[in-house]
């Protein structure tokens, strides 16, 4: 089983060494080789070609291919490092290294940023808050009146904005954070500590193979 | 907690689009 893994990832286009990519995240080989099962699951959901497309993601995300949300767009774009519209599998275990409980908190501070400034300018501004707010209500059951959305945006901005200047920057966006610390719970998976545990079937075949 | 005592950014990370916990559900 370990050597059909080896042999058959190995012709994935995208696909990299365990070992490389447990130098550069927190995870270990084990939990890379745990994470490429993860990978397999949801990149032969609908096209089976080894590679993340966005429905595939939208898929395990909300059971439903075809439910768009605008922030899991944003998580597909900053997990899409290539920018090629698909998630290789280099690209997956790198992105959710920042998730993993024992990444650096700057990593998920920065990647929350980049997450939230929609159109890539280097700052989050009143009207992308204002969009995603508007985007949360759209996908939720909360109706609130445009006067209430306006005073919660107006509320928040003034709070984080500290330099008053009209956006907010990476540095009042780290201080904002530490705040309100709960805004950080998302960048954590706990699950990924465990990822061995749910997805152990590559990592008893690999440890029966080094023991030969 | 509701929506009207909470900022902005709490209020949007409540998004589903932003729990990935739901990719590793079997």
């Amino acid at each position: 089983m370990g050597c059909l893994y080896s042999k058959n990832a190995r012709n994935v286009p995208g696909y990299e060494e365990p070992t490389v990519l447990a130098a550069e995240t927190p995870f270990t080989v084990d939990e890379v080789q745990a994470l490429y099962e993860l990978f397999k699951k949801i990149s032969s959901s609908i096209i089976d070609d080894g590679l993340i497309h966005k429905e595939e993601f939208q898929l395990a995300l909300f059971r439903n291919r075809n439910r768009r949300n605008l922030f899991a767009d944003r998580v597909f774009d900053l997990f899409d490092l290539k920018r090629n519209g698909v998630i290789e599998f280099g690209e997956f275990v790198r992105s959710l290294g920042v998730f993993h409980p024992n990444a650096p908190m700057a990593d998920k501070i920065a990647f929350a940023f980049r997450l939230y400034d929609l159109r890539h300018t280097g700052y989050i501004e009143r009207e992308e808050l204002k969009e995603m707010v508007l985007a949360l209500l759209h996908e939720s059951d909360l109706v609130l009146s445009d006067d209430v959305v306006e005073m919660i945006v107006d509320k928040t901005f003034k709070d984080a904005d500290t330099k008053g200047d009209g956006r907010i920057d990476q540095e009042e966006w780290k201080e904002f954070v530490s705040r309100y610390p709960s805004l950080m719970k998302n960048m954590t998976l706990p699950y990924l500590k465990d990822i061995t545990l749910a997805f152990p079937s590559f990592v008893l075949s690999s440890e029966v193979e080094d023991s030969e | 907690t509701t929506p009207l005592t909470m900022n902005a950014f709490e209020l949007i990370s409540t998004s589903q689009g932003l729990n990935l916990s739901s990719l590793f559900e079997k």
